[in-house]
């Protein structure tokens, strides 16, 4: 059985995972099988809503302005309706008949094909919702570069008006992220970053002030000072860094590593 | 959000589907 690595994508594919592996349970126990039921309609509601999925996600791929998606998604839009397309011939040959074993297959196939496919699409979305929270946290790191270069009030206040919003953000959305990951220990490594950002974050800014204080004062131990300023941003990059390792990890990651 | 909603949408009318292929087949076993 798969793990999903978010509640949202389990709570679409598990129930339908557990039932097709019951379905290949059952078929390969009952051999040659009951007579099929006419599976027509259902299979024609499946088709409706994979042409709706189709509609939706030519709608997301032209919207979107991430290149990997505009890649991969097509391609887990035709592993959709290609499956589709054999529940349908199953259902057809189930027709002429109900004991057909190779409608059966097609039809364990079709079902499989269907929740691969809709899995493959739901993670190709996520891991694109992924990279923009990524895009917001390198921005945060840019920002956390050019601290080292400030030495006046006036560019400490435009620093600070450009970092708090970008930090706002990263902060929102990585915690939404963290609540939103099955994996407890990748969420948990979120949440101690976050913490350590937001904790960073203010002393940072203090240790600037101290340093363009001093530089403005004549500069003794504008050194010592421009040191801590600089082990401050370098430890906040490092946390955010870490969250961007984080976000880009699924369980399949560990597995495997494992 | 819209995929998402597509996406429930055909694991809705999936899980109808393998409902109404495993319960004839429940039957035998």
């Amino acid at each position: 059985m798969p793990v999903f690595h978010t509640k949202t994508i389990e709570s679409i594919l598990d129930p339908v995972a557990h039932q097709v592996s019951r379905l290949v349970i059952l078929h390969e126990e009952a051999e040659d099988g009951n007579a099929m039921p006419d599976l027509s309609r259902p299979v024609q509601a499946v088709s409706l809503a994979v042409a709706n999925l189709v509609k939706v996600g030519k709608e997301t791929i032209n919207s979107s302005d991430d290149d990997i998606l505009k890649q991969d998604m097509p391609l887990s839009l035709t592993r959709v309706e290609n499956a589709s397309q054999l529940l349908e011939e199953a259902s057809a040959m189930l027709r002429g008949d109900p004991f057909s074993g190779p409608a059966r297959k097609k039809l364990i196939e079709g079902s499989r094909g269907i929740l691969q496919g809709t899995s493959s699409l739901l993670l190709c979305f996520d891991e694109s919702e992924v990279r923009k929270i990524i895009r917001e946290c390198k921005r945060v790191l840019d920002y956390l570069a050019v601290s080292e270069v400030i030495d006046t009030m006036e560019d400490l206040v435009q620093f600070l008006k450009d970092l708090s919003p970008c930090l706002s953000k990263v902060s929102r959305e990585v915690g939404a992220r963290e609540k939103e990951l099955t994996h407890q220990v990748h969420s948990e490594i979120l949440v101690r970053c976050l913490e350590q950002v937001k904790i960073l974050a203010p002393i940072l800014i203090c240790s600037m002030k101290v340093y363009i204080h001093i530089m403005e004062q004549g500069g003794k131990g504008a050194d010592e000072a421009a040191e801590n300023r600089n082990y401050l941003s370098s430890r906040m990059s490092d946390e955010i860094q870490e969250i961007i390792r984080v976000l880009q990890l699924t369980t399949y990651d560990e597995d495997t590593s494992e | 959000e819209m995929i998402l909603e597509a996406a429930r949408g055909i694991m809705a009318a999936s899980s109808a589907l393998v409902r109404a292929a495993n319960a004839a087949q429940r039957e035998l076993i």
